[in-house]
């Protein structure tokens, strides 16, 4: 189930609608300091269900919301939509026959969160179910954040096994 | 279940005997479980051995020693159970020149059969993509994308 | 005692409002106590703004930015109380090609009245230097330094 | 006091006898990874008091002593020597006509260690009188460890206050 695109609204500094298409092979993205690289990144583990604010360099869920800037006023919902191929049917039923199956997480400032898959409300718990065995979602070894590099082979014995875990 | 915990650190190990020589020019790394008895509790030691050092502890390693030595088992678990694709941002920070086109050797490799999307300011990193894309701030403190550059 | 404290603050916060728009080209940082009251018992918090961004919590800034308010706030406390000399291994690591260019002026105004000594991969940081020291392990395991070059 | 040479013998991958002399301005050590840079900063830090293996990336003291490589045998004795000047004779009595000042640690991998200042054996107390009030020493924004720079600003507000009572 390869990245297909990312469409972001309102998530951190991507206040307006912006769509990243991604190919086979390798992409690099690149750009100056704090122009908004990183937050591409806290995107795909946000709508691929992260939970835990502290993962999106946050305090609070809310933190994923654009905040405002000097020419703009903070947004009231943050929306991000991944569309991911399913040429080889590896998704479960009902999904099964799809070629791409896209997967939206929307959060408002009351706290009130929807997610959505193909555009049909659904809860998390069927997102959860529809990545099981797919081998997408925030796996130990798919997603190496910025600084980890370092610190990573320095885990304890006990943090390593979940990386073996995964292979078993 | 046991026998699929040590298969598993078989088959990581054999991947890791390639991408280990690979990236470093040559020494060698294993995983191997704290006690061997208890392979559903124990917890996994990492053992690594650089081209003509003594077998150290793993925080005696330089900082690019370990991000390199980290890069080479993530390639190896991503061989022997590759997941739809992968996001590295600025894994290549620590590495020196030599390392790096080692480490653009290796992701050339892994990328014919993944997908990879990685970060970096290192233009050297840049040319081993397929394709480019630019985010800027333009306008302060919001964040755009650029149109994709084709390698 | 507690007008020391604040005395120490209040002198950080000068040198603050100079190197931090130095190094962001723009926007403005300040050290704060937890407690205003509690001087010698206090936390002392880290605002800060970047140019055209809203005040942000510490954690949401990028790698790179991180980097620099740091780097602000170490040479601003060095103007008001250096220390003999200064070691920086590695810095620079997570800066782009613009904030390097300020990060080396930056280096080259502390470097005329103190002792600073850095460790670097970057060409760009190592023309900002004096000397050049160079490592070298021509024997494996075995460091050996090279002849200095002067700048 | 700033530094005027370091000279290390037997300290982890510096196991021949190296000199390194320092003169005014910007100092810049390069070279491949794994080849020693970060050494000579674990050797300063070391030869300046340090007590913690951990701050010197090791698990006990002895792991700064040459270990053994391919081709050379492990060493019983880790030495370092750094030579600072006192030009404006900012050093305590007895040495504060002194221009310069040699402070040297030795380890034995029986685990007896020594202090010397200008050859003369003495005691770490004797080495942390001479320090104190100069600013030599491990002071907290005096060494930036690799690694450590993009950690420090997330520091809890109480470990902040070291860097303000340093001052202060
Ligand atoms: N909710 C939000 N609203 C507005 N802006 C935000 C929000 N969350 C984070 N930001 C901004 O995003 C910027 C950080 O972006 P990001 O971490 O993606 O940078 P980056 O491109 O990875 O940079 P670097 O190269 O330094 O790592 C910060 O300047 C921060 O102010
Ligand atoms: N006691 C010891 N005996 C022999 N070698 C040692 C000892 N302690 C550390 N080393 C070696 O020193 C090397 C690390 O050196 P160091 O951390 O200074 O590298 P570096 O030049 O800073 O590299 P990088 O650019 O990757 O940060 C390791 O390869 C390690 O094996
Ligand atoms: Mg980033
Ligand atoms: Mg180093």
């Amino acid at each position: 189930m390869k990245i297909n695109r990312v469409e972001m609204f309102g998530f951190k500094s991507f206040v307006n609608k912006t769509s990243v298409s991604f190919s086979e092979g390798i992409a690099a993205i690149v750009g100056p300091n704090g122009c908004g690289k990183s937050n591409i990144v806290d995107a795909i583990r946000w709508v691929l269900g992260e939970q835990s604010p502290r993962q999106l360099r946050g305090n609070v869920m809310e933190d994923v919301i654009f905040a405002g800037s000097e020419s703009r006023a903070p947004l009231g919902v943050a929306e991000v939509t991944i569309t991911l191929a399913n040429g080889n049917g590896t998704a479960p039923p009902p999904f099964e026959n799809m070629s791409e199956i896209a997967v939206t997480r929307r959060l408002y400032r009351s706290g009130e969160s929807e997610y959505l898959i193909n555009k049909a409300p659904c809860r998390l718990k069927d997102i959860v179910y529809l990545f099981m065995d797919t081998g997408v979602g925030t796996r130990a070894y798919s997603i190496i954040d910025q600084g980890q590099i370092g610190g990573f082979i320095e885990a304890k014995p006990g943090e390593r096994r979940i990386l073996v875990e995964e292979v078993a | 279940s046991k026998e699929r915990v040590h298969e598993a650190i078989k088959a990581i190990n054999e991947k890791l005997s390639l991408t280990f020589p690979t990236l470093f020019g040559g020494g060698q790394a294993e995983l191997e479980l704290t006690d061997p008895d208890d392979p559903l509790g124990a917890g996994i030691e990492l053992y690594v051995q650089l081209p003509g050092k003594k077998l150290t502890n793993l925080n005696l390693l330089s900082g690019g020693e370990k991000a390199l030595a980290t890069l080479a088992l993530l390639f190896a678990v991503y061989m022997v159970k590759p997941s739809p694709f992968c996001l590295l941002d600025e894994v290549d920070a620590p590495l020196d020149e030599a390392n790096t086109e080692r480490f653009n050797s290796m992701l050339k490799e892994i990328g014919r059969e993944a997908q990879i999307i990685l970060i970096t300011h290192n233009q050297k990193v840049m040319e081993a993509a397929d394709v480019l894309y630019g985010v800027t701030m333009e306008e302060k403190g919001i964040s755009k994308l650029l149109s994709v550059r084709l390698n």
